[in-house]
């Protein structure tokens, strides 16, 4: 079973075409192996990408040469996905 | 669940109670909900769709879709309300009722069962197929770039080991193959509708190119009217227009394909959220998606049986 424990969501908002190019870069690299959750757009449209622990320090600093602002979407995306499943555990006992 | 009304529409529901569900929509309205099963995923799972009918001989259709990518779990959800919605709606409800005494509508819940099964059981962000990939040990093709409308071009990636992987060849999976001959074979299909989540859009073709399809103002004006009504049920705002020009390029997508083939409504949905929660949604969430959805849904299939073509 695949665990996200410590995977981040961060939010990029791309403020130029020249950011835009740059986060759209992103998808070929495959070092930080990120998932985009959601794509490129448009400037100041936001980017949403799944981060994982591993490659999240590196990634950030990355961003940050750049001077590629972002915001954590998501902080732990494990806790999430063990909230959903309580949920989903309770509502079907309950169901029962 | 005994039956349809004591299903619980408000949480997500594991593949095997989705097969449950469609079965007693069936057998409680045998005169106007029948399975027909287009094909078998790679796993071998059926791929189920529900004919809502009143009858007639292939009679114009619209096809909704909803779960191509399998981690989008509220479009199911979504899937599993609208058909519920339809049973009671007709007979009740004006618009829908003519719809039906004129048009079929078809509806799979579930477009990509392995994955859905996947996202239960082993990789709750799971997207793709889960058809291994010769040659690389990464797993599936995205589904939605799979198609035969620019097949291969920018926008769909060639490394099976990508989220946007095309796949070796246009309608190599065979849940794609499956609407490509359901769609071929009927020749009657008037709307297609693909519905993903998240980051609330109504986009029509194309994604490929940036060539404007030849009904653009027509279609640009149908997803206004859809998406104000949309709206006005819990203000949730949506924005619309061309693939391209709203999102990104994206080549070898379904309603390209579906446009090219000649069904002119031709509209995919990105659903609820925003970005809060992502593929996350909360199941509280399910049903004002569902409802607010199902307003665009009806401006769509509205407008299609009242211009016909």
């Amino acid at each position: 079973k695949d665990t996200f424990e410590g995977h981040q969501v961060l939010r990029i908002v791309p403020k130029n075409d020249v950011q835009l190019s740059l986060i759209k870069e992103l998808e070929k690299m495959i070092e930080f192996e990120l998932d985009i959750w959601m794509g490129v757009t448009d400037a100041f449209s936001p980017v949403d990408i799944r981060v994982p622990s591993h490659t999240l320090h590196s990634f950030k600093s990355y961003l940050e040469n750049f001077n590629i602002n972002y915001s954590t979407m998501i902080e732990n995306l494990q806790e999430m996905l063990d909230r959903e499943q309580e949920e989903m555990d309770s509502a079907a006992r309950v169901g029962q | 669940p005994r039956n349809t009304d004591s299903f619980d529409y408000a949480r997500y529901h594991p593949i095997n109670e989705i097969y449950s569900f469609q079965d007693m929509l069936v057998a409680e309205n045998p005169n106007m909900v029948s399975k027909l099963v287009i094909g078998q995923s790679y796993e071998g799972r059926p791929l189920n769709v529900l004919k809502f009918s009143t009858g007639g001989t292939n009679r114009p259709a619209i096809w909704i879709d909803t779960g191509i990518h399998s981690r989008e779990w509220v479009t199911q959800a979504s899937g599993i309300w609208f058909a519920k919605k339809i049973v009671k709606d007709y007979g009740s409800d004006p618009a829908l009722t003519a719809i039906l005494d004129n048009m079929d509508i078809f509806l799979e819940i579930v477009t990509n069962p392995d994955g859905y099964y996947f996202t239960h059981t082993s990789n709750r962000m799971w997207r793709k197929t889960r058809k291994p990939n010769p040659g690389s040990s990464c797993i599936g093709v995205d589904p939605n770039r799979n198609w035969d409308a620019g097949f291969g071009g920018p926008g769909a990636s060639s490394s099976p080991c990508s989220e946007t992987y095309r796949g070796p060849r246009a309608h190599s999976e065979p849940e794609v193959k499956a609407i490509v001959d359901f769609v071929k074979s009927h020749g009657n299909i008037k709307a297609f509708i693909s519905i993903h989540s998240y980051s609330q859009m109504l986009l029509y073709p194309y994604g490929y190119t940036t060539t404007p399809v030849k009904d653009q103002a027509e279609l640009h004006q149908l997803a206004q009217k859809a998406i104000s009504d949309l709206t006005s049920l819990y203000g949730t705002r949506y924005k619309y227009g061309s693939i391209i020009n709203t999102i990104y390029q994206a080549s070898g997508g379904t309603i390209d394909w579906t446009y090219n083939q000649g069904v002119k409504y031709s509209y995919t949905f990105e659903l609820r959220d925003t970005g809060l929660y992502g593929f996350l949604l909360p199941a509280n969430q399910i049903i004002p998606t569902a409802q607010e959805t199902w307003l665009a849904l009806m401006a769509i299939m509205d407008h299609t049986h009242k211009n016909p073509y």
